[in-house]
């Protein structure tokens, strides 16, 4: 029986709004969510990134941008503007390296106030980094909001792919279209022997999106570069672009 | 301001209970969280292993043990043993690949059922497998019962590095004792020519030992036969044994 979709919600400025997800962590969720973002607005478009992940905010670390949003007299957020990419997260609130301990009904509090209550303005896509799993935040975007779809990122290892279709089965349940899929790690490029090494297993991404029927939107190698500086993925996701545009 | 610490379940028969955590999702903290449990059984400890992460249940996946544990009349959860070693996981009451969309309070009531309400019998260790973050789960396990500690698991990634810093000041705030940090997918060694790749950066692991001034219990690589078969990290993980009573 589907969950009732409310829009409690209502985002009039903004066209098209995609959850960022996976169901696993560790997958390369957030630096997937900031550089398609990023590839999004190079292609000329107006872009907002909401950080969603309310333990773990790693928007600001990737951006390499730490600014306080100001508060207006009514109690709205001004979302940070990086390069022209609009952005909030709780990253930006805390003081680095301050855990947030706080119970589920919290999150549902920040989710809301992410999307209600920040100056979103005029948006053509608004992406939303989603956590790992599958609870309070989850539910509540859901909820709230009404998506356009979501994207499902997972590394070729088993167990990614098991919690990655466990997240799939979330979107079905809660009636989100899942727009596609992104593999990341696919392999690893060895850089004397330019091999071809796959340190996580083959495919495992490439079989999951036969078997829901979904389109493969990129398979990502596991590049160094990446981890030194997340925009060195860039590359990777301008091709995305494009094949999502065929899926609207 | 320390969060007061109550100890709502009482364990008699459990003599320690060790968290294995992280803060940050897909660093590795399941498989090994599941090779520790199988190193002190081995090395002749009554082991058990608890899996706390709801939302992705992977403990019956590594140990490839998907068994109905038993209820009781009185409502008690018999754990499966698997050679030896009792474990218990939201993954044994689910169908596979069924999500759970649960709120907070719901994982609440899941975590004080598994500590209280499963027959754990003499035990010289319990582990239990954190989730992701740093919410109601580990809120609720650390004021349910007295932890005598927690091992972090993190890889050189500034981001997992980052991430586990917080999980690492959320254990000192509820009072928890750090006992140490694993830092998993430390390196890759070519086949050919035996050379170490540094994939995800060097020694962020090593490093946060350092600043937190807590012992580094292991460097492990990466290794695709861990993936294929999550025991095969099983040596990597022995002599973590012998320095954790080092600790004690
Ligand atoms: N293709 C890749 N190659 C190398 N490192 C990557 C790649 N994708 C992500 N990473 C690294 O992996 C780590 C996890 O990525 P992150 O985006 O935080 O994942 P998630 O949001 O799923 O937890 C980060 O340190 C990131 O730099
Ligand atoms: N040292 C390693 N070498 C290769 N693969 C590993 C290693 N440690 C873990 N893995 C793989 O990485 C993935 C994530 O591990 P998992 O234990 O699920 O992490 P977590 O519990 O932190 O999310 C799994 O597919 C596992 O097989």
């Amino acid at each position: 029986k589907p969950i009732p979709i409310r829009t409690e919600v209502s985002l009039p400025t903004v066209k098209k709004i995609i959850a960022i997800s996976s169901g696993k962590g560790g997958v390369g969720k957030s630096t997937i969510a900031t550089n398609i973002a990023k590839a999004f607005q190079k292609s000329g478009y107006s872009v907002g990134l909401l950080d969603a992940d309310i333990y773990g905010p790693n928007i600001p670390t990737l951006l390499e941008n730490y600014a306080r949003p100001t508060i207006t007299h009514d109690d709205k957020l001004v979302p940070i503007t990086h390069d022209g990419l609009k952005f909030i997260s709780m990253g930006l609130l805390l003081e680095p390296g301050q855990p947030v301990i706080w119970r589920g009904p919290m999150l549902h509090g920040v989710v809301k106030q992410f999307l209600a209550d920040v100056i979103w303005g005029d948006l053509d896509y608004l992406f939303v980094d989603l956590p790992p799993g599958t609870g309070d935040v989850h539910l509540s975007l859901c909820q709230m909001v009404d998506l356009t779809g979501a994207i499902a990122i997972t590394t070729p290892q088993q167990l990614s792919v098991a919690d990655v279709r466990k997240g799939i089965g979330m979107f079905r349940q809660l009636q989100v279209e899942v727009l596609g899929i992104i593999e990341n790690m696919s392999y690893y490029v060895h850089p004397g022997t330019n091999e071809k090494i796959y340190v996580f297993g083959k495919n495992g991404g490439k079989n999951l999106a036969e078997e829901w029927n979904l389109p493969l939107l990129a398979q990502i190698p596991i590049d160094p570069a990446i981890c030194e500086k997340s925009e060195n993925g860039l590359t990777y996701l301008m091709p995305v672009v494009e094949k999502l545009h065929q899926v609207f």
